[in-house]
């Protein structure tokens, strides 16, 4: 770790900090949330704390900009520079500054928090199932009022939870209006906008009256960026229009062709050849959390750290499990020394909507009209790291994820999603093993408990306990043919041999993962038995041993197996 | 046989452009990360001088210390970054 020359640090304890705007990206709260934990992996380690200001200059200035946005350092568009902050002092000193041309999330994806509807202010959960149909962002479907909502479960259909997506139909932010939607059509200098507008400003972000006309009531709000919105470009903000015309073909996709770069892009017109307008498609993003984590330590003192792995390494990288690496640890005692004294409360997460807003007021529930919508296209399987489980069921490889699963075939044809709940209704969501009996039997395993699919007949949920699994296993992980009527299921770093027909565990077992299985991850969370060779996954690698217990490749889950 | 399709790419208006040059990169990162001093005096001291620098920005990104612009070095300088410089000022 380093620290600023003549180790500049701050001269109290109680440090204050003021967020001054928010990005459209995403919802204030969580944006409110994103800070308060990046303070507290630095209030956790040192006698430090933090205290939010609603007004008045505090330590720490929080604030989104774009390019030249008021200090000597401007930014630079998408990507490459995302962030910087000032060692502590006076004025700028102490301040931090986020990129707001960068698209902000937590750092997987798009991240929608829900308002009012029937599920508190959860976020919206991608895919969900409506009317049968699967939906990856939200959607006006089975409205008649235009709001975009979505379910916050996996299916909308059995669990009936839903919220609205924000949308400037539902409130702005900033500006001078306290939040209140927009009114379509304004007037702004004496012409009428029907939808929100970049006119006037020259910073990019999208505005909307909150009356019927600014020019005379100037009361306007900014507009919360729809998941579905594009990023950058010269449309930024407006939802991709499918299909569209570039360069005399059409496409029903994000596209990379065109572009050097081979970002995802779209047009927000029916033709970007006649009107060439264009965004780039919503991707992982960058995670606020973590980027603000390392701007906090500048503006406690730290420079930049040479170890990769430290916080304070000058690249990004997401980790979706965090913790502050020793080298970080050090830096910042070395500044202000360890924490003492007991645990402060922790900060408690963010309010949800105030109740009496939750309540289902007057907005209607999703009505069950014939939607149109099309299913998600099947490569939307390439967005994920991580899957639930992977196995073989009837010679076709089966990825489960979230509710969901998809097939591919021996001829390398994908096919899904299928909800998992229509092919095995007894199933819960997560499923983190399965496997396939030589009797065609199928074998689902979630946290302790397993089911077992005979063709439409179910047998469970049972406890995993009664195949003589100790009761420490929380969840089976993996699991491999052995034999006709054996199969290893692994958990952690072990691994027990099942009899399938006696429905017990094997005396003997136990057994260490890495004792047997060389070369492999000993905490490998899918174990599965393909064409011959066995593949144990962690994240989203694969390590294939084959019959001669010989680890023979190490590859990426998505690309080798799913040719993403 | 089949001809490999023809790639058309497009300057999309707004779109920031950043089709500088390898050599032109590495001076920009260089200098902008504090490795490299913004004044030369002359062109062997800056050759030299940018040797050092990208030896002492690959010892910060744990990259083989070649003094090279090579293609590691090239690809780091294009990653997402922090922008309060490595070499204090």
């Amino acid at each position: 770790y380093q620290t600023f020359e003549g180790d500049i640090k701050w001269d109290h304890k109680n440090i204050t900090y003021r967020t001054l705007n928010y990005s459209p990206d995403m919802e204030s709260s969580l944006i409110d949330d994103a800070f308060a934990r990046a303070f507290k992996v630095w209030s956790d380690v040192t006698p430090l704390t933090f205290t939010r200001l609603f007004e008045g200059t505090a330590d720490i200035m929080i604030s989104f900009g774009k390019r030249d946005h008021g200090d000597p350092y401007p930014f630079d568009g998408m990507d490459n520079l995302l962030a910087h902050a000032y060692p502590p002092g006076e004025g700028v000193q102490g301040d931090a500054h986020f990129d707001d041309d960068e698209y902000w999330t937590l750092g997987n994806g798009v991240v929608v928090k829900t308002l009012y509807g029937n599920a508190n202010g959860a976020l919206c959960h991608f895919p969900f199932v409506f009317e049968g149909k699967s939906y990856t962002t939200c959607t006006t479907d089975g409205r008649t009022d235009n709001l975009p909502w979505c379910a916050t479960t996996a299916d909308y259909s059995k669990d009936q939870t839903y919220g609205f997506c924000p949308s400037e139909y539902l409130y702005t932010f900033g500006g001078n209006a306290n939040g209140a939607k927009c009114v379509f059509p304004f007037v702004f200098m004496g012409k009428n906008y029907d939808s929100c507008t970049t006119e006037g400003r020259s910073d990019g972000y999208r505005w909307c009256a909150t009356t019927e006309n600014f020019d005379n009531d100037k009361a306007y709000g900014f507009c919360p960026s729809r998941e579905s919105a594009v990023i950058g470009g010269n449309s930024e903000g407006e939802p991709c229009h499918f299909p569209f015309e570039f360069e005399g073909n059409q496409y029903d996709s994000c596209t990379t062709v065109g572009r050097k770069d081979g970002k995802l892009w779209c047009a927000t017109t029916d033709s970007y050849d006649a009107d060439q307008k264009w965004g780039f498609c919503p991707d992982k993003g960058y995670s606020l959390f973590l980027v603000a984590a390392h701007e906090f330590g500048h503006a406690l003192g730290l420079e930049h750290s040479s170890i990769r792995d430290a916080l304070m390494f000058p690249m990004y990288t997401y980790v979706e499990e965090f913790s502050l690496h020793r080298d970080d640890i050090e830096g910042i005692q070395y500044l202000y020394g360890p924490k003492t004294g007991p645990d402060p409360t922790p900060p408690q997460p963010n309010p949800f909507p105030d109740p009496d807003k939750t309540e289902p007021t007057n907005e209607p529930e999703p009505t069950t009209t014939t939607t149109t919508r099309p299913v998600p296209p099947t490569n939307e399987i390439c967005k994920f790291t991580k899957f639930d489980t992977i196995t073989v069921i009837e010679g076709d490889l089966h990825f489960f994820k979230d509710g969901f699963y998809w097939k591919m075939s021996s001829k390398n044809e994908l096919s899904g999603p299928f909800a998992v709940s229509e092919r095995w209704p007894a199933l819960p969501t997560v499923i983190d093993s399965a496997f396939e009996d030589k009797s065609k039997k199928l074998y689902f395993f979630s946290g302790t408990r397993f089911w077992v699919y005979n063709g439409e007949s179910v047998l469970g949920p049972r406890n995993i306990e009664k195949l003589g699994l100790p009761s420490t296993v929380e969840k089976v992980e993996g699991a491999m043919q052995k034999g006709k009527d054996k199969v290893f299921l692994f958990s952690g770093e072990n691994f027990w041999r099942l009899d399938v027909k006696a429905q017990q565990i094997d005396k003997g077992f136990p057994k260490y993962t890495d004792m047997v299985f060389g070369g492999v991850p000993s905490d490998a969370h899918d174990v599965f038995q393909y064409k011959g060779n066995t593949y144990f996954c962690r994240d989203s690698f694969y390590w294939r041993m084959n019959s001669r217990k010989q680890v023979d490749r190490v590859g990426y889950v998505k690309y080798d197996l799913l040719n993403c | 046989w089949s001809h490999p399709l023809k790639s058309v790419f497009v300057t999309f208006p707004g779109d920031v452009t950043k089709d500088m040059s390898e050599t032109e990169l590495a001076d920009s990162y260089l200098k902008k990360f504090g490795y490299i001093e913004t004044v030369h005096r002359s062109g062997f001291q800056s050759l030299l001088s940018k040797t050092n620098a990208l030896k002492r920005m690959q010892r910060q990104m744990g990259l083989e210390e070649t003094g090279e612009l090579d293609k590691a070095t090239v690809d780091t300088m294009k990653q997402p970054r922090c922008g309060v410089p490595d070499v204090a000022n």
